[in-house]
């Protein structure tokens, strides 16, 4: 059972997108799923088209056990859904003086274990709870838009991965996914070229401009069901045909 | 003095772009602004090349104050600067049970009235750093890229206002930006009109995608000095000329 996190501190660089069509992506391959939606924005949920009963919330409360959180939305495919109200329980997980960054792990565990892959949707940020995320997760699947901006919050998020792995030893950023890689802005080259000098195999191959991404969204599709013909569906493929590669070495 | 948060709980929709922009454009025209990041991403230092002797973190556990902290970085541009560090500040307002979202607004108030202006940029989502600064702000701009995911995302950026403008009665959404309109997808001008349905004449003229927006943080320039003809200095002048014209309505 592999636990993989798909975080990044820098907003809007394919985080959510990456987790639902990975998710998706494995599911279509017979793999058991559970994706669970870490934060408050509680988008994976607005993506598959799903109105949870519980939330993430309400499992990190006790109100409810993970398992009765779980929902199906596809064949293969659960989903721990979030919403705003997650901010309470993060709230409270700040509180804490110590293992607070456990809480997640604790909560997730005894259900984890009926899948083939846990998939997490991280929020943007170093709040407590995106902290739980890292502390709970082994692999780390780090999008990183192919912009200034977010190759530079690239470094701050490889530092913030060491300090958590100083109390997670499993922790390990093995796919670094370039995204919004677009054919005819300048800099794309470079910036993909220091991304291999830096992570060297770890980097993915790119994920490609693709309105078809966006548009899914509001179909609340995964681009498998909107655009199975798409660069979308193209590149996230190839990303769903490495992560399974790894299957053999576990 | 106008106190104005760029604030959007979606991520990667331009709020550091817009507040730099804005901040430097009102600069440029000869108002006195202070930019506070308050984001623990850091990036507006990193935008405008500086590298700060303090950041907000130290002003909000006062080991120095604001005004120490505002370090000039343009002609009339001041800059208060955040890192990470600033997680550390933010774990104690959350830990705090009463007015813990009045550290701001305590903190800056004495120096903020030196200026004409007070840019803050926020962070993604709801933390309780965030609800500090719309708890300090007058104002908002509100930056909504026109894709499905930022569209959904800016109804719970509303509903959160709303509960926030119960302690705070001046809060206002002044200013609905567009962002990254894109010529070449075909849902704009649909998302645009759902914008102006419901926020009306708060509808600013959208900012057109441009990869010199992008492309300028790398340089850390501002759009009016790296690219000063292009498409985005033009949609970021006619925003920082909306603003000047309500100055007259104060
Ligand atoms: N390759 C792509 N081409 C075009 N649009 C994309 C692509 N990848 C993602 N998008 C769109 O870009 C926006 C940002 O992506 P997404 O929401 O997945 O990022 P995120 O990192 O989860 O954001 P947040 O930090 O807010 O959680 C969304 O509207 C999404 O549909
Ligand atoms: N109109 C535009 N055209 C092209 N690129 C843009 C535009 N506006 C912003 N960008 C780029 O898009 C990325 C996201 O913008 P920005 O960092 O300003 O968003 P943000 O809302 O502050 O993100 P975060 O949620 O991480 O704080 C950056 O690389 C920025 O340079
Ligand atoms: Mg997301
Ligand atoms: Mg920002």
């Amino acid at each position: 059972m592999r636990i993989i996190a798909v975080a990044m501190t820098k907003g809007g660089v394919g985080k959510t997108t990456t987790a639902i069509n990975v998710a998706h992506g494995l599911a279509l391959r017979g793999r058991r799923v559970l994706l669970v939606d870490t934060d408050t924005q509680g988008q994976c949920a607005k993506a598959l088209g799903i109105q949870p009963d519980f939330t993430l919330a309400e499992v990190l409360t006790g109100q409810v056990t993970a398992a009765e959180a779980a929902l199906k939305t596809r064949n293969n495919l659960h989903l721990i859904a979030s919403d705003f109200h997650l901010s309470g329980p993060a709230l409270g997980i700040a509180r804490r003086e110590h293992d607070g960054h456990a809480i997640l792990k604790r909560a997730l565990s005894g259900t984890a274990s009926r899948y083939d892959y846990v998939i997490l949707d991280a929020a943007p940020g170093f709040d407590p709870l995106a902290i739980n995320v890292l502390a709970y997760a082994q692999e780390v699947i780090g999008p990183v838009a192919l912009e200034p901006a977010a190759m530079v919050g690239m470094l701050d998020f490889v530092r913030h991965l060491d300090r958590i792995s100083r109390h997670n030893r499993k922790l390990n950023l093995r796919y670094v996914l370039p995204t919004f890689l677009d054919a005819r802005a300048r800099q794309p080259a470079s910036m993909l070229a220091q991304l291999r000098d830096h992570f060297g195999d770890a980097v993915c191959q790119p994920i490609r401009v693709n309105v078809q991404l966006a548009e899914s969204f509001g179909w609340h599709q995964t681009i498998f069901e909107y655009a199975p013909s798409s660069r979308g569906a193209a590149d996230y493929t190839a990303l769903v045909e490495r992560i399974v590669a790894d299957e053999t070495d576990a």
